[in-house]
């Protein structure tokens, strides 16, 4: 097609597409042109932290800590390399292809994730900065709203945690709402 | 989340995410990034697809996976998009999310649901720069 080569990404950040479609139409290897432009892409992303949606130093979880997820996936093979909350690595999608191209398995996940990236070269390094940190005092000055938690006591929806199971009952609601452009998978 | 798609010049195709998911989520909590059909899916045979929004609920249901394989079954990508939006909003119908697809002969196609607009880029060989497109969603 006339049209190909393409890159495409979600959310208006041409930078990373910039990127990876400066990977693929330099790669010097046919056969990763295309993973290279992924992994490049998502790194710029990563680097900017676009949207706070990306990379380090967004999105705290409930004990202030950022952890990232990645993917990468050969439309050839269909092999694939994934991270899941790997902690305290900045180049999440880097990991992930490491996961990829060196071994055979498919996803790692946590800490045990971590501890396979520092052997392998990456950098053991906080994901908090000062804008995640009072992402996170902020959110606790409000009575930890919103938060992603459902029967159970104390009332979520009024009170932080410690949390414990309550009756199905006499707690339920429904899901939340917090989706937006600058808070999404 | 960033979904990315790359299909080179043969028609060989790759798809990935990087995200660090949901402010203030339940600390080990992973949403669809990761996980292949979710959050991205990719098969040279057919194209490409990158979903981005509520994790929790595209984990349960495979968006990328139901479009590539709706890519497959011939629909374009914008059809194919709508269709995987659609049978996530059947279940989960407050669902907030985008996907976008590219089949193998370079088209694209986006579908978005619970957000006012969204916004994607695109670069192919017909352009000297990177296009960002803009979408109403349902």
């Amino acid at each position: 097609s006339a049209t190909l080569p393409i890159v495409a990404n979600t959310w208006p950040w041409p930078q990373a597409t910039d990127a990876g479609w400066k990977a693929l139409i330099s790669s010097s290897d046919p056969n990763t042109a295309v993973l290279d432009a992924i992994q490049a892409g998502c790194t710029r992303c990563e680097e900017d932290q676009c949207d706070g949606t990306v990379g380090f130093g967004g999105s705290p979880d409930e004990n202030g800590e950022t952890t990232l997820d990645a993917l990468i996936m050969d439309g050839t093979t269909l092999n694939m390399g994934a991270v899941g909350a790997l902690r305290r690595v900045k180049n999440a999608i880097g990991v992930a292809r490491l996961v990829l191209d060196n071994t055979e398995h498919s996803m790692l996940v946590g800490e045990l994730a971590t501890e396979f990236a520092v052997q392998n070269g990456f950098k053991e390094e906080s994901l908090a900065t000062n804008h995640s940190t009072s992402m996170w005092e902020n959110w606790k000055s409000k009575q930890c709203q919103p938060n992603y938690h459902i029967n159970c006591i104390p009332d979520p929806s009024t009170s932080c945690g410690p949390y414990h199971p309550a009756s199905l009952q006499s707690n339920s609601k429904n899901k939340t709402g917090n989706i937006r452009p600058d808070n999404h998978d | 989340t960033i979904g990315m798609i790359a299909i080179d010049n043969n028609g060989k195709t790759a798809a990935g995410t990087s995200t660090n998911g949901l402010n203030h989520k339940i600390p080990g909590r992973v949403g669809d990034s990761p996980i292949p059909g979710a959050g991205a899916y990719t098969d040279d045979d057919v194209g490409a697809a990158v979903a981005t929004g509520d994790g929790d609920v595209m984990m349960r249901l495979l968006p990328t996976y139901q479009l590539v394989e709706n890519m497959r079954q011939g629909m374009s990508p914008e059809e194919a998009a709508r269709d995987a939006l659609n049978r996530i909003l059947k279940r989960y119908s407050t669902f907030e999310g985008a996907l976008i697809g590219v089949n193998i002969k370079g088209e694209v196609g986006a579908a978005c649901t619970g957000f006012e607009n969204f916004s994607f880029c695109v670069r192919t060989a017909k352009s000297t720069n990177t296009t960002i497109h803009s979408i109403p969603c349902v």
